[in-house]
């Protein structure tokens, strides 16, 4: 199992720190600001305080020992890139950083690290389809344009046979099946009937899934 | 269709307010910052600039006219607070607000409103479950201790059966299907065989997908 140094104890940062631990993973956070550091001292394996722009620091808090680092910095964006680049001196061979702005993703992308995220632009995005769909519960994105999202079924459609949702004849959508309560359900019998809270698991390419959401 | 009014235009609330209006909504932001306003007003339907601790100047504005308004203020608590609270003064029937913490999360969902978020700690959680399973290309929530999950499939498993993966065997994991480029795919023939590439999209409880994905 591989272990992990978190840079930034902000929100971002310590939500992964925090569920990194949780699984059972080494995590060692870094932060300039104590008392973050302090925070988090008895939550992860070890906490330092620490300028990661400062490459000879790093060195000696062991820092090229670790597996993954993850830059949580955010607002310096200077202190993001040189702790990044830092990092890769380190010879850490898995580094992922947060961008706070598209200028700063094409920096961070720039230097060759393994994944570059902004946390704020996705959750903004994944909130957007939320609120423009107020029915579809959930998403994922499995690349190639293709989803998978989780619909709850409108009230109209309780105690219906699921062929009156058209998939497959009026739109490009597979049902993989239907979450009721804690139990996976393939209607593959005929007199199986949409119940209320039934979750509509559905794949399908984004615009088709829109079409058939708008539809209900 | 229904009307938005994002207030807070940081980079949650503006990645917010550019989809919605991406997909053809009526979008109003809003925000104290001249700058961050004049940034959106050629994006948007409208870009005001106002201080929403006022309720008078929210009505003036003819907030009130909105469906769903979406306070996006994270650092100024109370002027989140604030903020909510005289949206829901105007009356409008959808609010969804952003929470900077725990605590800001706990007074926000106090005040009654549809939803209260808060998006680094959800891309956190995301984000470490990404780095704990590299394998892991995304997944999504159905409640109910169940997700839906895409691996890509390992390499050693290249040109071998799904059978080989033991689902439903050894793991009380369900095989939803194979996405293959951009075709979704059903393994329902002896001789499909595991290509390089192939993403599995499995769904099942996640302490049985984690075993699953351990043993991978
Ligand atoms: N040179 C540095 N060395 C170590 N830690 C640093 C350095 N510069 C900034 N930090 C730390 O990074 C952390 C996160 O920074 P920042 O305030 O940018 O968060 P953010 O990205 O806006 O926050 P959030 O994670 O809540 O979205 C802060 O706790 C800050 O002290
Ligand atoms: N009283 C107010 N009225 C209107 N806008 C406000 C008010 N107070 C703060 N804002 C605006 O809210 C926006 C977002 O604020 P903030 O800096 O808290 O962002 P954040 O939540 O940290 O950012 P991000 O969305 O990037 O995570 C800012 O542009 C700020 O000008």
């Amino acid at each position: 199992s591989r272990s992990f140094a978190v840079i930034g104890l902000g929100a971002f940062g310590t939500a992964v720190a925090t569920e990194l631990s949780r699984f059972g993973n080494h995590v060692i956070g870094v932060d300039l600001d104590e008392r973050r550091v302090s925070q988090m001292s008895a939550t992860l394996s070890s906490a330092v305080i620490l300028d990661t722009t400062d490459e000879a620091a790093l060195r000696e808090a062991d820092i090229d020992q670790y597996d993954v680092a993850l830059v949580a910095i955010g607002r310096d964006i200077e202190a993001s890139i040189l702790t990044t680049m830092n990092l890769k001196m380190l010879g850490i061979s898995t580094i992922w950083a947060k961008a706070s702005s598209r200028t700063h993703h094409r920096i961070l992308s720039k230097l060759g690290i393994q994944r570059v995220i902004l946390p704020e632009q996705e959750m903004g995005r994944h909130i957007s389809q939320m609120l423009n769909n107020p029915m579809l519960q959930d998403y994922v994105s499995l690349g190639n344009g293709f989803s998978v999202v989780n619909i709850i079924t409108p009230d109209r459609l309780i105690g219906r046979e699921v062929k009156v949702l058209g998939l497959g004849r009026n739109y490009d959508v597979t049902l993989l099946g239907i979450m009721r309560g804690s139990a996976f359900k393939q209607p593959d019998t005929p007199d199986f009937l949409l119940e209320k809270e039934d979750k509509l698991i559905l794949l399908g390419k984004r615009p088709e899934l829109r079409r058939f959401g708008d539809a209900l």
